[in-house]
């Protein structure tokens, strides 16, 4: 049910 | 090299406790100021655990230069498991060395135990976690936190969690039915059951309970949780050990397909 984002698109590298 | 010793060793036990069925392998870091950290992701990089007991939070603590130590938690969960609660655990390093080691100590020091950990080569992604002002706080008892979450699950996959003037509302959805849960804020003086909502903006979240309910593994750390929310951004559960550090929990939302 929905799409799971990932964490790496909110915190930067 | 490195030398740290908690008196209350259960609260490192519980740490590993709390990382291990989200985490396989993971680099803590000794830093001689700030004190021992963890940062890690699960393997699908959908949920983030970041961990700190404070320097001063050990009964002693010396770093002469920053560690990285990589280890196997299961392992490690492993060898803390033989500390009784009682004792006292002392962790200690060298810097070179390929070793940790565990020292568990009996209140009456009549028991001596050392262990011996191999430390392994581990590269991991270290994330740069945005100082953010979030649009809703919540304060709750860790263990209403931890029975919403695992009640939920019995029902569906994922919670939406709504927060307006009215409270806090977590629902799902099943194939058997539909589950809501509200929570509003209360005027305890009791701090362990005080529920209390900042609240900001109105948020609106869903994410899967299956992580959620492995962060309640924290639940013995503390007996209040703190979370944290904010439109379209990961969700923060965080357990304070009073004087001694905290454990956090970061969680990417679903979005609709």
């Amino acid at each position: 049910r929905g799409k799971q984002q990932n964490l790496k698109a909110f915190f930067t590298m | 090299m490195f030398e740290a010793r908690l008196t209350e060793g259960a609260i490192l036990k519980k740490v590993l406790d709390s990382v291990k069925d989200l985490v396989t392998d993971a680099n803590f870091e000794a830093d001689p100021t700030e004190g021992f950290k963890l940062q890690a992701m699960d393997s699908s990089h959908v949920s983030l655990v970041s961990l700190k007991l404070h320097a001063d939070g050990f009964a002693h603590y010396r770093c002469d230069r920053p560690l990285t130590m990589g280890m196997n938690l299961a392992n490690m969960a492993k060898m803390l498991k033989c500390a009784s609660n009682e004792d006292a655990i002392t962790m200690k390093a060298d810097d070179a060395g390929d070793v940790v080691a565990f020292m568990f100590e009996s209140p009456g020091q009549e028991k001596i135990s050392d262990f011996e950990l191999k430390l392994m080569d581990i590269d991991s992604e270290h994330l740069g976690i945005p100082d953010t002002e979030y649009a809703v706080t919540i304060r709750m008892p860790s263990a209403e936190f931890k029975r919403i979450c695992s009640d939920l699950a019995t029902i569906g996959d994922t919670v939406a969690i709504s927060v307006s003037k009215e409270g806090v509302k977590f629902s799902t959805t099943g194939d058997i039915g539909d589950a809501n849960v509200t929570l509003r804020q209360n005027s305890e003086d009791d701090k362990e059951k005080m529920i209390s909502i900042e609240l900001g903006e109105p948020v609106n979240l869903t994410f899967a309970l299956r992580y959620l309910n492995s962060f309640t593994k924290a639940t013995p750390l503390s007996d209040q949780v703190v979370i944290r929310l904010s439109p379209q951004l990961p969700i923060v559960v965080q357990y304070v050990v009073v004087d001694v550090g905290y454990i956090s929990y970061y969680l990417a939302p679903k979005i609709e397909d």
